[in-house]
């Protein structure tokens, strides 16, 4: 079971909506998938039809089994770990316990083994207790960067704290992705941002970029995946790519 | 002076750009502004060229007074209170101090009063400490709102932290502005959304929209505002029309 963290502390860098939609195709592809939802905001709850106040909030808070806050949601094989504003609570509940950030792991490493292929973790945009909850808790963490001039500032954050908790939390922790997203082919700034993800991160860079498209603004209106919404689009394409060079990465680590 | 919170918890929305380009655009027009970057990302501060590790963490932590962490930037009549990642320590430590949402006001209460025309504030992306100074402290509060779907979920929970903060804090509060950002005049989408604000909002919801623009997305790599990168664009109009109608509006209140 792959786990993996879908973090940026850049808003609005696409964060929920790769998780939505590259669950979604990974899903389609046979894999069976679990999202789990730290964004107070709740975004990809909403978007997967399923909110629940308290779930997630009793597992940090009571320690309650992450089985069972787990939800189905419309999408054949993805299944949803919702979150709610209470989660707000339960991350400054949680920062006066010792090892707050390793709640979540623990809950993870309890959770069935053979019941999921991946685990994805939506992120709130914040480096905090519930993005290293999601970072002590997964093997692997996949960047979104929506290309524009303001995302590539937090880099070199988000780069530095990846390292911390792998030595401190998480030895197994590593950088396994860059999704390039909304990219807009049309303009040299998208090729320019591009060229220079490439040139920082080398073939970490997914081949496969997100193109900007109004359809994945729309999904979200008609909680549906944009590969369910629209499923003949160019971009329902761009996150079917994705999912298979992502899927095929991990056979060849 | 107006002294104007530039707040929307949801990620990306364009409260940066916002506080920058409606900022250099009041400037142009001969207001004198200053912009406050509570963002310990400090978005606001690297694209204005000015970037201190210290300077407002002082004021949170000793009580510096804020004039002396005012600097000047590269804008005619816009000055910057600049913001660092050292804000994340300043909100976790003032959060154990009776009040602290108060700090951010009486350091701007001890500001000279003519000097500047305008303050905006840019808030970070979440409902915090930091938000609700800038609450606090003003009597404003214009929302940035993305025309897409997402962005649309956490304004109930915008409208009630605003509410709330007029009742325990802040009495002169008021939702003054909602300008729709990044409008993309060709997608229905955009029409809808923005339909579906002046539905919520009435007559708060500005006249001028601002449409997407690549310029706007280069702006920052230039380090200038749009007004001044591409003053002759189409989106620096926009700007332009923005910093107008705002105006006007405050000599109507
Ligand atoms: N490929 C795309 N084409 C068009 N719009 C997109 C695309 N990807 C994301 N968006 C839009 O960009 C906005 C930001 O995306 P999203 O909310 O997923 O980012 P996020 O990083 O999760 O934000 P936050 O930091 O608030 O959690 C949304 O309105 C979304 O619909
Ligand atoms: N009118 C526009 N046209 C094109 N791109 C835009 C426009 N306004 C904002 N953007 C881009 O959208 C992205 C989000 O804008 P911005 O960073 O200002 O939002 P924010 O709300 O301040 O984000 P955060 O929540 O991270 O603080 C940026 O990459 C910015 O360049
Ligand atoms: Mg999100
Ligand atoms: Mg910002």
């Amino acid at each position: 079971m792959r786990r993996i963290a879908v973090a940026n502390q850049k808003g609005g860098v696409g964060k929920t909506t790769t998780v939505v939609n590259l669950g979604a195709a990974l899903a389609e592809q046979g894999r069976r998938v679990l999202v789990i939802d730290l964004d107070p905001q709740a975004n990809a709850s909403t978007w997967l039809g399923t909110v629940d106040a308290r779930a997630l909030y009793e597992v940090f808070e009571n320690g309650a089994p992450l089985e069972k806050a787990v939800r189905a949601t419309g999408v054949d094989n993805l299944d949803l770990v919702p979150s709610s504003s209470w989660m707000t609570r339960a991350e400054r509940n949680a920062t006066t316990q010792a090892g707050a950030e390793m709640i979540l792991r623990q809950a993870v490493d309890e959770l069935p083994h053979d019941q999921w292929d991946y685990i994805l973790m939506d992120c709130p945009p914040a480096l905090g207790l519930l993005c290293y909850s999601a970072l002590a808790a997964c093997n692997e963490v996949l960047i979104p960067v929506q290309t524009r001039v303001m995302p590539l500032a937090g880099l070199v954050a988000l780069n530095q704290t990846i390292d911390t908790v792998k030595l401190r939390l998480n030895r197994r922790l590593r950088l396994s992705a860059v999704l390039a997203s909304q990219v807009d082919k049309r303009t040299a700034l998208s090729r320019e941002v591009v060229e220079s993800l490439r040139e920082r991160f080398g073939d970490v860079v997914m081949e496969t970029m997100i193109r900007e498209s109004v359809r994945v603004a729309e999904a979200p209106g008609h909680r549906l995946p944009v590969t369910i919404y629209a499923p003949d689009s160019s971009v329902a394409h761009d996150y079917r790519a994705a999912a298979a060079e992502f899927h095929a990465r991990s056979a060849a680590d």
